[in-house]
Formats: C-alpha cells, sequence, structure tokens
C-alpha cells in the first residue's frame, strides 16, 4: 500500500509581493 | 535539473499548486482571479491590498534578474525590487505576468503575459503600519 502523499496548501498572500513603502515619519 | 545554488522561484508559483483563499477556500495558483485577492484581503485584520504601477524596468547586474521600480498605494511611494525575471505578478483584471513571460512558462507551466511599464500589480502591505 501506498500512503497518499499530502498536498501542500499555500496562503494565498505568499503570492503577492509586500511592496511596503519606507514610512518617512 | 539545476545546481543547488541557482536562485529558483517558491514552489507556490508552479502550475498546479493549491491555495487556500482567506475564507478557505481552495484554487490552483493558475485559476486565480483579481477578485480572490480583493475579498481575501477584505477578509485578513493585517493585510490591505495596495495598487503598484510599475514604472520602470531595467536589467539587473545579476544574469536573470531585473530590476522592476513601482509606484506603490495613493502616495506613488517609490520602491525598487529585484527579482528573477521570470518571478510572476499578479496584474489587475489581467493575471500573471513576468519581465519574461517565456521562462516563467518553461520553468513553472503557469500562463502568463508580459510585464509592462503602466502596468498595475497586486501588492500588500500591513494594515495598521502607522
Amino acid at each position: 500500500n501506498v500512503e497518499p502523499r499530502s498536498v501542500p496548501v499555500f496562503p494565498w498572500h505568499s503570492l503577492v509581493p509586500f511592496l511596503a513603502p519606507t514610512q518617512s515619519d | 535539473p539545476p545546481p543547488p545554488s541557482a536562485p529558483s522561484l517558491p514552489p507556490y508559483f508552479t502550475k498546479g499548486s493549491i491555495i487556500q483563499l482567506a475564507d478557505g477556500e481552495l484554487k490552483r495558483v493558475e485559476d486565480l482571479k483579481t477578485e480572490d485577492f480583493i475579498q481575501s484581503a477584505e477578509i485578513s485584520n493585517e493585510l490591505k491590498i495596495d495598487s503598484s504601477t510599475v514604472e520602470r524596468i531595467d536589467s539587473s547586474h545579476t544574469p536573470n534578474f531585473a530590476i522592476i521600480q513601482f509606484a506603490v498605494g495613493e502616495h506613488r511611494s517609490q520602491v525598487s525590487v529585484e527579482v528573477l525575471v521570470e518571478y510572476p505578478f499578479f496584474v489587475f483584471g489581467q493575471g500573471w505576468s513576468s519581465c519574461c513571460p517565456e521562462r516563467t512558462s518553461q520553468l513553472l507551466e503557469l500562463p502568463c503575459t508580459k510585464l509592462s511599464v503602466g502596468d498595475v500589480c497586486i501588492s500588500l502591505t500591513l494594515k495598521n503600519l502607522r
């Protein structure tokens, strides 16, 4: 018997780049 | 296979990767729509979608990399990122786009169009950044 491989699930936000501008306070 | 030292993209951009939206729904990466990102960000307590307009695309000194300059958010803050030419960005109303869509399709099998100056990409910021 071959155990079913678990399929990785990725969160949606990992696909989107963080482009946070530098805060100028 | 590429040598271990070769930079490569994270696995979730490969066609067929399973992505979980904020409401728990599962979708393949190639099936994601603009609304999926917008609705997921609306549900999120921490993340906010920003529009990031491509202002410049330059080749990098590093082989296979490009430098992309974005104008981010309503203040159009200038942000530059250095990424692999096959790195896909999600363009509002259009879908996945990269500097070298042929390479993206070849390496990831992800359907992709050419990223161009003027394209508006989806990006994230933190809601409570101030």
